[in-house]
C-alpha cells in the first residue's frame, strides 16, 4: 500500500496472506467463510496447483507470525472461467481451505455484497496488504483510505486500457494513496452507512487487481475486481463444490 | 548458472541464466502476450527488456506502455511504435535464448523525431534507451522496421490518412482522424462484432450463447437451444431430461441443473420450497428432523435456523399441492445436497403439515471491539 500506515492487529481479521513454499507471501487473500476465501486468479498464473500453496489468517507482521494466526493448506482453487490474462478482466479466484479456521477476534469472515450493491463514487474505503510502500517492502500489514471513482472517470486514466463493470476503481489522481505489487487479492471494503453514520459492518467490493506501476511517474487510482459482479458466481461455487455429488 | 545447469523450474527450453542465479534467473523465449506489440514481424520475446521490465505483465502497466502508444498518435515518427516494441517486448532469438535489440539508427530516429514532441508536454525521453548501447546495423544482428511492418499497434486505429488514433476513440462519436474516418462505418458488423438486440451494444460474436450474460436484458443469452418437451435448458444451453433435474448429481457441464433448487418462499411463514423436475414441491414434515433445517440453512448460504415450524395446510387447498418426503436413507448420504435428500412418493403427506424454515443469517464484517484506553490519557479536542 502507497501512502497508507501501519495496522492496528486484529483490525481487518478477514485479510489474509496467500502463501507458496519458499517464496513466502505471494498475494493478499479475503476470508468470506469459515472454509473460504476470495483472491484474484492472476497470483495462480502457473501455479494452479493446490498444494503449492497454503493460507495464513490472523497476521500483523509477516515476519512474526504469532499466537493469533492460523494456517491452512488449499484443498481446492477455483479460477473464473472467463479470466483474461491480457485484459486482467474476471480477475478472480475462490480458494477452499482444507479445513475450516477457528473464528477470533483476530480470524473473522467479510460480507459479500449484495447482488446490486455498489459504494457510491466519492464514497471513502479501505485497502489493506503486504504490498510495496513505495521504498520497501513491509512486515505489517498496512492499510490505507481509497476513493470510488466512477468507471466512466477511471477509463480516462487508462486510455490503453479497457475498464470493464468487472473492474472498480479506487484512490486518487495523484496516486497518494493505492495499492501496489504484493497487494493482490486483497481485500478493498467499506462500513456500511445509514442517514445516522457508520454502521460498523464492512463489505468487501473489491480485490486488488491492477493499475500503472504504482510507485513510477504514472500515477491515477487501482483497479479492483468488482465483487459486486462476481457474487452470483461465488455463491454458487461455494454451494456446488460444498454439497453437490459427482 | 556459469557452472551450473539452469534450475529445474525454469523448463527444458531454458539455455541462458542470469547472474547471479536464483530461482527464477531463467532466460528463455516466451510468446508475445503484450497487446500493443501483437503485431509485429516477430513473435517471441525474453525478459529482461531493454526498458528493465522482468517480464510481460510488468511491462503491459510500465509508464512507457503508457507513453509510446500515445505519443504514436502525434505521428512524429513512422515507425515509432515497431520500435517502442523492440524495447518493451525485445526478439527472442530462438537459438540463444538472448534478446535481439533494435538498430542504433531506428533508435536515433525514434529519438530525434519524438523526443522533442514529449519535451513539449514536459515528459523525458524514457530513461534506459541510449542510443549507443544498442549496435550499428552490419556490425552485429539488430532490428529494422521492414516493408509492411504496421505503424499502429493493435491498440489503435489507423486512419485513412496512416495516422494511428486510440482504438477507444473509434465511433466515440468525437473527431479524432484528421480525414473523420474514425467515425464511419461505425455498426457493430463493421467492427465484426455482434449488435446486442434492442440496444447499441456490441459484444464479440464468441460471447454469444456461452453461459455468461452480456447484453442488456440478456439477449445474448436467449434461442439457443431446443431442447424437447421432457427437457429443460441448462445455463449452457446443453438439454438434460427433466427428472434428471434437482437430483443432487451433475448433469448440465456447468452443473446449472443443481442451482437454485432450494428455496425459502414467503407464504404464511418461510415455506421451504424444492425445484424438481421442472415443477415447484413443498416438503412434507412427516419424517424432517433438526440435520435437515441445519442442512437448509447452511446450503442456502443463510448460518443457523431460527424457527422450524410445521404448518397445516389449510383445508381444500393440500390435494393440489406436490409434495417431496425425507428420503428413508437421506443420513447416507455424506455431503449432499438437501434435495438429494427428499424423494417423491405415491401417496400424500399423512401430517398434512409443510415445512417452514426461518435462517438466521451469519455474522459477518464485524470487527473486535478496540481495546479500553486508559481514561487519564484521553485528550479530547
Amino acid at each position: 500500500i502507497l501512502g497508507g500506515r501501519a495496522s492496528r492487529p486484529g483490525r481487518w481479521p478477514w485479510q489474509c496472506s496467500l502463501q507458496s513454499g519458499a517464496s513466502g507471501h505471494i498475494c493478499g487473500c479475503v476470508l468470506i467463510g469459515p472454509k473460504w476465501a476470495l483472491t484474484v486468479a492472476h497470483c495462480f498464473e502457473g501455479r494452479e496447483s493446490a498444494e503449492l500453496w497454503q493460507v495464513v489468517l490472523g497476521l500483523n507482521n509477516l515476519d512474526h507470525p504469532g499466537a493469533h494466526s492460523q494456517t491452512r493448506g488449499v484443498r481446492s482453487i477455483i479460477v473464473h472461467p472467463r479470466y483474461n490474462r491480457a485484459v486482467v478482466d474476471y480477475d478472480i479466484s475462490i480458494i477452499q481451505l482444507e479445513t475450516e479456521v477457528e473464528e477470533t477476534e483476530f480470524v473473522r469472515p467479510v460480507c459479500l455484497p449484495d447482488l446490486d450493491q455498489l459504494p457510491l463514487p466519492d464514497a471513502y474505503c479501505y485497502i489493506t496488504g503486504w504490498g510495496h510502500t513505495g521504498n520497501r517492502m513491509p512486515f505489517k500489514l498496512q492499510e490505507g483510505e481509497v476513493r470510488i471513482i466512477s468507471l466512466s472517470h477511471c477509463q480516462s486514466y487508462f486510455d490503453m486500457k479497457t475498464i470493464t463493470s468487472r473492474m472498480l476503481c479506487a484512490g486518487f489522481e495523484a496516486g497518494t494513496v493505492d495499492s501496489c505489487m504484493g497487494d493482490s487479492g486483497g481485500p478493498l471494503v467499506c462500513e456500511e452507512q445509514d442517514a445516522a453514520g457508520p454502521l460498523g459492518r464492512w463489505t468487501l467490493f473489491g480485490l486488488t487487481s491492477w493499475g500503472s506501476v504504482c510507485f513510477s511517474k504514472v500515477l491515477g487510482p487501482g483497479v479492483y475486481s468488482n465483487v459486486t459482479h462476481f457474487t452470483p458466481w461465488i455463491q454458487r461455487q461455494i454451494y456446488l463444490h460444498t454439497y453437490l455429488l459427482d | 548458472c556459469i557452472s551450473n545447469p539452469c534450475p529445474a523450474q525454469c523448463g527444458a527450453n531454458s539455455t541462458t541464466c542470469l547472474s547471479p542465479p536464483t530461482n527464477t534467473s531463467c532466460t528463455q523465449c516466451e510468446p508475445i502476450t503484450l497487446e500493443l506489440c501483437m503485431n509485429l514481424p516477430y513473435n517471441s520475446t525474453t525478459y529482461p527488456n531493454y526498458l528493465g521490465h522482468m517480464s510481460q505483465r510488468e511491462s503491459s502497466v510500465s509508464w512507457e506502455a503508457s507513453l509510446f502508444p500515445a505519443l504514436v498518435q502525434t505521428g512524429c515518427y513512422q515507425y515509432l511504435m515497431f520500435y517502442a516494441c523492440t524495447l518493451l517486448v525485445p526478439k527472442c532469438d530462438p537459438v540463444s535464448a538472448q534478446r535481439i535489440p533494435p538498430c542504433r539508427s531506428l533508435c536515433r530516429k525514434a529519438k530525434e523525431r519524438c523526443e522533442a514532441v514529449l519535451g513539449v508536454v514536459g515528459l523525458p525521453w524514457p530513461e534506459g534507451s541510449e542510443c549507443n548501447q544498442f549496435p550499428q546495423e552490419g556490425n552485429a544482428t539488430c532490428l529494422l522496421p521492414e516493408d509492411g511492418i504496421d505503424e499502429c499497434s493493435p491498440s489503435h486505429f489507423k486512419c485513412r490518412s496512416g495516422r494511428c488514433v486510440l482504438a477507444t476513440k473509434r465511433c466515440d462519436g468525437h473527431l479524432d482522424c484528421d480525414d473523420h474516418s474514425d467515425e464511419e462505418n461505425c455498426g457493430c458488423a463493421e467492427r465484426g462484432l455482434w449488435e446486442c438486440p434492442g440496444s447499441k451494444v456490441c459484444i464479440q460474436i464468441s460471447m454469444i450463447c456461452d453461459g455468461f450474460p452480456d447484453c442488456p436484458l440478456l439477449v445474448d443469452e436467449v434461442n439457443c437451444s431446443l431442447c424437447r418437451d421432457n427437457e429443460l435448458e441448462c445455463n449452457n444451453h446443453q438439454c438434460v431430461h427433466r427428472t434428471l433435474w434437482c437430483d443432487g448429481y451433475k448433469h448440465c457441464s456447468d452443473s446449472s441443473d443443481e442451482w437454485h433448487c432450494v428455496s425459502l418462499v414467503d407464504v404464511s411463514g418461510w415455506a421451504l420450497t424444492v425445484f424438481r423436475t421442472g415443477s415447484q414441491y413443498q416438503v412434507c414434515a412427516d419424517e424432517w428432523n433438526p440435520h435437515l433445517s441445519q442442512l437448509t440453512c447452511s446450503q442456502l448460504g443463510l448460518g443457523a435456523p431460527s424457527t422450524v415450524t410445521m404448518v397445516a395446510e389449510q383445508p381444500g387447498v393440500a390435494g393440489r399441492r406436490r409434495w417431496l418426503h425425507v428420503h428413508p436413507e437421506w443420513d447416507q448420504k455424506e455431503g449432499a445436497a438437501l434435495q438429494a435428500r427428499l424423494e417423491k412418493r405415491s401417496h400424500s403427506c399423512y401430517s398434512r403439515k409443510r415445512v417452514s424454515v426461518l435462517c438466521a443469517k451469519e455474522d459477518c464484517g464485524l470487527r473486535p471491539a478496540p481495546p479500553p484506553r486508559a481514561a487519564p490519557h484521553r485528550r479530547k479536542r
